[in-house]
């Protein structure tokens, strides 16, 4: 799977999730990737996320509104994808992970499968990891 | 539980955040390229959104970048389904107006995230699938593309092991990973 969201100048939230899903899979069978609510959501009331990681346990769990609605309840990003996932690990034993952009401009990525690649961009400079604590930075102008 | 994360400021500004899928170990030699599509994705992303182009536009062009790479699972180098076969899913959505569009089980197309803005602003709906989306992406003029043009060595080499490793899929797929 791979996905991405972004706030744009006008204050505009938006996600994007593409493909992913599990090999020797099934003909015809479809994961979260496309399910809106599971593999992303967004609204400019509150941010955007875009998930990852095993489908059947992100469709069940709604992972990406999920993440949206501790954001409503005031929780911060950090918090919000952290709930989110523990919740799906701890009621299904699903394992994956999720990108977040509040509409103030906070952002989080977040797993809880043994790395993901990852990347964001904010004020010009480019921050990317793979595996837990590990981060490059880099500026872009 | 511990869960790793990276986080962000507080200001609000230009950002943009792309995933390159929850992965098990990723080896040496291909971190290096992952880090590298996963980083020019974002600074696509970003470029659009620093010439005044939307959130929308922003999230379609990072995601079309790890469609074409790859190292990513999604469109070339999606995993093989049992028949050895893409079938590839996406969606898409506009937090302004809630207006959404996805496909799902599309093949021989490059890019199934095009394919999914188009159904968010060329139809009534929000979700196309199978024939019916193939159909659909021929009438918006999408080129069609050989199967193979989607499919690498190391797709085809996962299914092998698999399906040595693990016979036939089974209903109770270990809850781990997509």
């Amino acid at each position: 799977t791979v996905g991405a969201v972004a706030l744009d100048c006008k204050g505009n939230v938006a996600y994007a999730t593409s493909t992913g899903g599990i090999v020797n899979k099934m003909v015809g069978r479809v994961g979260d990737s496309p399910c809106i609510g599971a593999g992303g959501y967004a609204d400019n009331n509150l941010g955007a996320v875009s998930t990852t990681g095993h489908g059947e346990s992100i469709l069940k769990v709604n992972l990406a509104r999920l993440a949206l609605f501790h954001i409503e309840q005031g929780k911060t990003v950090d918090e919000a994808a952290e709930l989110a996932l523990n919740y799906m690990k701890s009621k299904l034993k699903g394992l994956g992970g999720l990108i977040l952009v509040s509409k103030t401009g906070d952002w989080v990525a977040k797993w809880t499968s043994a790395s993901m690649p990852w990347a964001a961009v904010k004020n010009g400079k480019l921050q990317a990891g793979i595996d837990i604590c590990e981060t490059r930075t880099r500026d872009l102008h | 539980m511990a869960a790793a994360s990276a986080r962000g400021s507080i200001d609000v500004s230009l950002v943009v955040v792309v995933h390159g899928g929850g992965a098990s170990n990723i080896s040496a030699d291909r971190k290096e390229r992952v880090h590298e599509g996963i980083a020019r994705a974002a600074t696509e992303g970003y470029n659009i959104l620093k010439a005044g182009g939307s959130a929308i536009d922003a999230v379609e062009g990072a995601v079309i970048v790890l469609e074409k790479d790859p190292e990513f699972n999604a469109g070339c180098g999606s995993v093989l389904n049992a028949k050895g076969d893409v079938e590839m899913d996406a969606s898409i959505m506009d937090g302004k107006d809630l207006s959404a569009g996805a496909v799902s089980a599309v093949r021989c197309i490059e890019n199934p995230i095009k394919l999914a803005r188009l159904v968010m602003e060329k139809t009534p709906h929000c979700f196309l699938t199978g024939h019916g989306a193939e159909k659909f992406a021929a009438d918006m003029g999408i080129p069609e593309i050989p199967v193979e043009n989607l499919i690498t060595e190391r797709s085809k080499k996962h299914l092998e092991k698999e399906k040595l490793e693990k016979g036939a899929q089974r209903a109770d797929c270990p809850k781990n990973l997509g």
